[in-house]
């Protein structure tokens, strides 16, 4: 299965225009992998981005630099994934007995 | 199906099966048919719920199209299980199923799913190959016949908005229009994803409001008013380019523009926590919110036909 250990999901606020067309480039930045869960819109409404970890550092030295805020809304997708597995193995389980 | 554990993730063999069980035990309410198969050949199935009648006016419900967005499809199935609860029990449902059909198709996007299940969590679009790239899939909300291609989709194969080669590309895509063009008689269209808090209608891929935009518009706010009034989820409403972002090529632009005048889709909860990976103790509680909007509308189309 797809491996999403340090994978984290960054939610972010442009201010402005400029900052959406900012988070908008990114997009275009094929190598960093990102996966936009909500990609960017106008100015205020989030823009929620899985980052993999080898992306991380620079997806929020980019942020920082162009003065764009940003919080961490899932911090390792891949241990959010081990407890929903985890629940499901737990129903199978008992729906097994 | 009253021992169906709804409050957890299903696999796509589950979910089949429980249409099944629930055809079974309600087979003068419920049926089941394939619209088509899939681009790995599953098939895409979708359940009827109706009293009679030949061709009455339909509502059509989706879930799952996205298949990452696994409350959606698991919402889709505590749907069927509370149709058929409340048909006879529940006035208003009654009235609407005595008057019309329910579709409702619970996994929209199959292959998709199956991968999310078995190789990739977080996998979005269709499995399909395209010729020349190394990246698979297309994005089914943007594949439709509705401003494609324009701004508000990819045409980069490994974007997660790739629009696919052409409108209707994709087979899961294309069953469905071709139901919705055969049946004819289809008045309110919904189509559910998660996530965001949003109930969406037309347009997506222009600025330009629909003839309905107003009835849409306070229908709109009718049904989120309902949907709150259960646990004080809080909806924001308005057409698609203005509530989040321009897309083109979306489901409810099509089928508004095929005459369907009640087209509308949702966004899920949550509201930045969890996104696509909502906890399974939040699926009955987000389906029955969800449900008392969809009833609205519903409701609504029954009320007010064109």
């Amino acid at each position: 299965k797809e491996d999403f250990v340090g994978h984290q999901v960054l939610r972010i606020s442009a201010a402005d225009e400029a900052q959406v067309q900012k988070v908008t480039e990114l997009e275009d930045l094929e190598h960093l992998k990102l996966d936009f869960w909500r990609g960017p819109a106008q100015p205020g409404s989030p823009i929620d981005v899985r980052v993999p970890f080898s992306s991380t550092q620079a997806v929020k030295v980019f942020l920082e630099t162009h003065g764009i805020e940003y919080t961490i809304m899932i911090d390792d997708v891949q241990s959010l994934l081990d407890e929903e597995q985890e629940q499901i193995f737990a129903f199978q389980a008992r729906a097994g007995t | 199906t009253d021992t169906f554990n709804y409050a957890t993730y299903h696999t796509l063999e589950e979910i089949y099966g429980f249409m099944d069980m629930l055809v079974a035990e309600h087979p003068q309410l419920v049926s089941k048919f394939q619209i088509g198969s899939t681009y790995e050949g599953r098939p895409i199935y979708v359940l009827k719920f109706s009293t009679g009648g030949n061709n009455r006016p339909a509502i059509w419900i989706d879930t799952g199209i996205h298949s990452r967005e696994w409350v959606t499809q698991a919402s889709g199935i505590w749907f069927a299980k509370k149709i058929t609860q409340d048909y006879g029990q529940d006035t208003s449902l009654t009235t609407i199923l005595d008057n019309m059909d329910i579709f409702l198709e619970i996994v929209t996007n199959p292959d998709g799913f199956a991968f999310t299940h078995s190789k990739n969590r977080l996998w979005r679009k269709t499995r399909s190959i395209t010729a020349g790239s190394a990246c698979i899939g297309v994005d089914p909300n943007r594949n439709w016949d509705a401003g494609f291609g324009k701004a508000g989709a990819s045409n980069n194969p490994c974007s997660e908005t790739y629009h696919g080669k052409f409108a209707n590309s994709e087979t899961e895509v294309k069953s469905i229009v071709d139901f919705v063009k055969s049946h004819g008689n289809i008045k309110a269209f919904i189509s559910i994803h998660s996530y965001s808090q949003l109930l969406l209608y037309p347009y997506g891929y222009t600025t330009e409001q629909t003839p309905d935009h107003n009835e849409l518009d306070q229908l709109a706010k009718d049904a989120v008013t309902a949907l709150s009034s259960l646990y004080g989820t809080k909806f924001k409403y308005g057409s698609i380019i203005k509530a989040i972002y321009r897309a083109s090529g979306g489901t409810i632009d099509w089928t508004y523009n095929q005459g369907i005048k009640y087209s509308y889709t949702f966004e899920l909860r949550d509201t930045g926590r969890y996104g696509f990976l909502l906890p399974a103790s939040q699926i009955i509680p987000t389906a029955q919110e969800t449900w008392l909007a969809l009833k609205t509308i519903m409701e609504y189309t029954l009320n007010h036909p064109y």
